[in-house]
């Protein structure tokens, strides 16, 4: 899933 | 976190501290884009949905709260504030918004990482955000006497920005197989609608006097 991991930006 | 993303985030950060402080000291929006405020406030929406179902850090959770809270704030200063609503430019701020919002959209239908609901929005929130400065900027084009407060708040805004693609350079070479072509792209075309403000905002800096943007 890339979801999770990728989305730490804001 | 690099210093950079995190010099990013606190630029973003006073930037609304900037317009609240522009918006509440004077009691007056005078200048500022309701169009591109609520595209911001839709960005942050459309961004933020994983707020509560995916935990990233404390740090990430806070900031999404408080940029979601400062754009309705700021929405509720501009539209339901009984002495400052009346100071908006009503006449003047009239980029539509479904030239914006339209080809986001679409684009975000076709290109996106995964056809998913939630992947979709987010990729929709990325190209709107590269875009949603526009109706701020032909508002700011035809205001005179652009007040100080207003320039800086358009100027940190661009400059984060400009953090977060030396944010994305840092990570690239740091960070096996940290790749990301839509929010690059996105990024680099939302710091080149800056450039042209960039240039008449330190150009009046540097011969102290007042910004103006030809028109």
């Amino acid at each position: 899933e890339i979801a999770a991991a990728e989305k730490d930006e804001l | 976190m690099n210093i950079f993303r995190l010099a990013g985030d606190m630029v973003h950060l006073l930037s609304f501290v900037v317009l609240v402080l522009k918006i509440n000291a004077t009691k007056s929006c005078r200048g500022i884009s309701l169009k591109t405020q609520e595209l911001y406030t839709l960005v942050f929406v459309c961004r933020y949905l994983d707020l509560f179902s995916n935990f990233i850090s404390m740090y990430n959770t806070t900031m999404k709260i408080v940029f979601l809270g400062t754009s309705f704030a700021i929405l509720y200063l501009m539209r339901g504030h009984k002495v400052i609503k009346v100071t908006y430019d009503r006449e003047q701020d009239t980029f539509r918004y479904l030239f914006l919002v339209l080809p986001c959209a679409l684009l975000a239908l076709l290109i996106h990482n995964a056809w998913t609901p939630f992947e979709v929005v987010w990729t929709f929130s990325i190209y709107l955000e590269a875009v949603a400065i526009l109706p701020q900027l032909v508002l700011l084009q035809r205001t005179q006497n652009i007040d100080n407060l207003t320039g800086n708040y358009v100027f940190l805004l661009g400059l984060y920005r400009g953090l977060y693609i030396l944010n994305w350079i840092y990570r690239y070479f740091t960070e096996p197989h940290y790749i990301q072509w839509i929010v690059w792209i996105s990024g680099i075309v939302q710091t080149i609608l800056y450039l042209d403000f960039f240039y008449y905002y330190i150009k009046s800096w540097k011969n102290n006097v007042k910004l103006a943007l030809p028109s």
